[in-house]
């Protein structure tokens, strides 16, 4: 559900604002390899009616976000291109070949799928870094971000939660590992948004 | 032999 709040409010800035200054459209990309390497069990694992709707609304949003960006002739005028200079490769490559060496299972389906883990675990940093060359951040695009930061901390609880409530319950330690070190992305940030938020300042943060 | 996690997770 954080998840879905973080892209609500990054539609509702991209189409209420018709701007997308501040956001990365190199992390968006990234996304959505996440989410195309991942659900590609759509048709062939149903989990829930839940699962399968919110797997189509992570892939049709991020598609849509990044149409938005590159396609619209106003939004895509305030796309910051020169600051949002991360390349793809040096996250895509080194998380591919992660994949290939631990993986639970050596299967097609199953390397892509660990890829997608190691892959959200860093997709922020292209986001992160043209947030500190940001000056204006405005606070749709911070909350945002804490919510796209928040959604895998409140994984964290919830593994907590399942491995001791649920008693078939398998460990999964690719995901855990991957999920704590894409938390730990975002303690800098957190610090940075929480700090702003009691002083009732904007959010910035330092070089 | 331990199975797989099964993919309940988005």
């Amino acid at each position: 559900m954080t998840h879905l709040a973080s892209i609500c409010l990054l539609l509702l800035k991209i189409h209420t604002m018709k701007s997308c200054a501040g956001v990365s459209l190199k992390t968006q990309e990234l996304y959505a390899l996440v989410f195309v390497t991942r659900y590609l069990d759509l048709f062939s694992n149903f989990v829930s009616m839940y699962n399968t709707i919110m797997k189509i609304i992570f892939l049709s949003s991020t598609f849509g976000i990044i149409w938005y960006m590159r396609g619209h002739k106003l939004v895509r005028q305030s796309y910051d291109k020169e600051q949002d200079t991360f390349r793809h490769y040096f996250l895509v490559i080194p998380c591919m070949v992660l994949a290939l060496v631990i993986h639970s299972k050596f299967t097609l389906l199953e390397v892509l799928w660990t890829f997608s883990i190691y892959l959200e675990a860093v997709a922020i940093l292209p986001q992160l870094v043209l947030l500190q060359r940001t000056r204006n951040i405005d606070n749709l695009t911070g909350n945002y971000i804490f919510c796209l930061g928040a959604y895998r901390a409140l994984y964290l609880l919830n593994w907590i939660y399942r491995y001791f409530m649920e008693k078939n319950y398998h460990a999964q330690w690719i995901t855990w590992m991957a999920g704590m070190i894409q938390t730990a992305i975002y303690a800098d940030f957190f610090y940075y948004y929480f700090k702003s938020w009691k002083k009732n300042e904007r959010l910035k943060l330092p070089a | 032999t331990k199975t797989a996690a099964p993919k309940d997770e988005l």
